[in-house]
């Protein structure tokens, strides 16, 4: 369902600076996979992600999902994979502030015209334990709990490719695996998912585990079954 | 140089609804200690960070920094606190966006009108290895090295107390260990250390574990030897 070739990404910082934070990355995923993808800080994980989930370009390189070149898109054909066919969970949650939890999650399901929405959309946040946060905004939760609404908004549609960048990361080592089997159990309903990491036990939850440095693949290989 | 008695943070959400953050804490801090703060999301740990950084007012309860009480302290007795002696980690970073990561160092030394600012700013960068981004504003870093800069932030003042908000929460393990050993080093040069993580690997560094629960200390011991 993905296949990037030779993906360059670089910035250009002024006139004399330029860095490359992807240097050719050729990655494959099959539908169904779990892949788990890690590195140091720094090393290209987010700037891959964000190619990955048509929120960016890449400098030079092809991306095509489900077979289609991405670059060929159009933007209504972009939006609408965003908004339903991709589930992106952003590193920094990426949160409309003036909003509530529930309105949050209720986004993208009103851009869909799904019935039924605000139900739905307390159901996703019971998933991630936050039934009793619903009517707070960004600024009145933890930072921990800004990443489970952001968990739940990505997975209230369904969607059958899901990004996620870091979600334990500010988590306690119960609520994060609690997250990990909800995102078990969403694989196991046939969903694509890759995910980053900089945490090996959270990384063990993988099939596969690809590895990032300074912007190029070194490391792709499945794991014993986890 | 903490000591907190019966601390109690109250929100209130709407007429109708009240969250209760912390519920009674009674803290103590002696300098040159190395204290690590844990527990779940949401059981009020920045809420309690804030409030000895001076960041925020509790709803009851009295606090003494150095032996003096915060809630009598002038707003320029305040401000001195947070801009030398208080190095304050926020989980969030809270990163000037427009300036770069150099400038960001820069800024609590300016503001002390401390001779040499950019020098000792470029330093305090090498320490927490981001040379090579001195040029850099927040949205053109990664997450974790925002953290890191935000750690530099905090630490190029040579604070006598530092507070350190999930320091380690979006690096990998060995950029971890760096700013661990760095943190490590400042205590030993008789820094008192306040640090919240989730990870035990983090709070094993520490001298005395404190466990925060739904707003209350559950529990406080010295752990054995780090
Ligand atoms: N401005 C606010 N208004 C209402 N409730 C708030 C506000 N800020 C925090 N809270 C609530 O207070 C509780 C404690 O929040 P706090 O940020 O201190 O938790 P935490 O222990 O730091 O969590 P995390 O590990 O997720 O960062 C949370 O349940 C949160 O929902
Ligand atoms: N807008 C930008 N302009 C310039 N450089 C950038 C920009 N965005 C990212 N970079 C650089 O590209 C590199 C890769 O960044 P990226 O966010 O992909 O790393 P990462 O692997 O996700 O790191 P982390 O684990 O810290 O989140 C970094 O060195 C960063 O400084
Ligand atoms: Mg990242
Ligand atoms: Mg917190």
């Amino acid at each position: 369902v993905i296949e990037t070739c030779q993906l360059v990404k670089k910035y250009k910082l002024g006139a004399a600076t330029e860095v490359s934070a992807l240097r050719g990355i050729d990655l494959q995923v099959e539908e169904g996979e779990f892949v788990a993808i890690m590195g140091p800080s720094g090393s290209g994980k987010s700037t891959l992600m964000n190619i990955i989930g048509c929120l960016d370009v890449p400098t030079s390189g092809t991306y095509r999902l489900s077979g289609s070149e991405v670059s060929r898109m159009s933007s209504n054909q972009l939006a609408d994979l965003r908004a339903g066919k991709i589930g992106f969970i952003f590193q920094s949650f990426n949160l409309l502030p003036r909003t509530t939890a529930l309105e949050n999650v209720e986004l993208p399901l009103n851009y869909q015209g799904v019935p039924n929405a605000r139900k739905r959309a307390e159901e996703a946040l019971e998933w991630v334990g936050l039934s009793d946060r619903l009517h707070h905004r960004p600024n009145e939760l933890s930072i921990g709990q800004q990443q489970r609404v952001a968990i739940a908004r990505a997975l209230v549609t369904h969607p059958s490719l899901i990004l996620a960048d870091e979600p334990t990361g500010n988590l306690d080592t119960r609520a994060s695996q609690e997250i990990m089997s909800l995102l078990q159990t969403v694989h196991r309903q046939g969903g694509t998912l890759v995910l980053i990491t900089h945490e090996m036990e959270i990384g063990q939850h993988a099939q596969r585990v690809v590895r990032l440095r300074d912007g190029l693949l070194v490391f792709d290989e499945s794991v014993a079954d986890p």
